[in-house]
């Protein structure tokens, strides 16, 4: 990457005196510690959202595979329950008949 | 509650994010 | 942060001369720039695993309430089905008495 590039039109740097080549340093030094930590921030924060994420994912499964169940239950139950009206049909029907 | 404070916790968390894309760095 | 922090023995900046100067600005600027852009990586991936995880919740939320649903009818049938045995029971002792 050329020093244009990174902001810093070409003469600048050639004519600047050591002064402030050596303030630029430092602020360069600082930002970079800054930007630095802040990065390491936001990917210890990504890998913990990351973990929680997993979380709720196997909790939603979890709760998927009791649903199943309940749902299988309420329709063995609900076919039972019609089989039984069936027969209760039927047999008050030959009853009468 | 756990609930509320994770919701909290997610606001503050994408501010977070989004002040670091848009807090300009490097430029002398 | 003073300059020694930041890793430069004090007379050192002092005694370089320009051309090391203007070189370690050209570095700093260089790795200032590409931890800039892995930050802005990390906060992107950040945010894209915040949205996930709450999209995550919301299924599992959504399935909750289908679930409890489900549950509050199955015990609901449980109950008439048994009301329905009692009678059938009570029924078919008085036929015999």
């Amino acid at each position: 990457m050329s020093v244009e590039e990174q902001g810093y039109p070409s003469e600048m740097l050639l004519e600047a005196g050591p002064e402030w080549l050596r303030a630029e340093i430092e602020r360069l030094s600082r930002e970079l510690a800054e930007t630095t930590s802040e990065k390491i921030q936001a990917a210890e924060y990504g890998l913990a959202v990351l973990e929680e994420k997993q979380q709720v994912k196997q909790q939603y499964d979890d709760l998927e595979v009791e649903y199943d169940s309940v749902r299988q239950e309420l329709d063995q139950l609900k076919e039972a329950f019609g089989q039984a009206y069936t027969n209760h049909r039927k047999v008050a029907a030959d009853g009468e008949s | 509650p756990n609930m509320k404070a994770g919701a909290a916790n997610e606001g503050v968390l994408a501010n977070f994010f989004n002040s670091l894309l848009s807090k300009k760095t490097g430029s002398p």
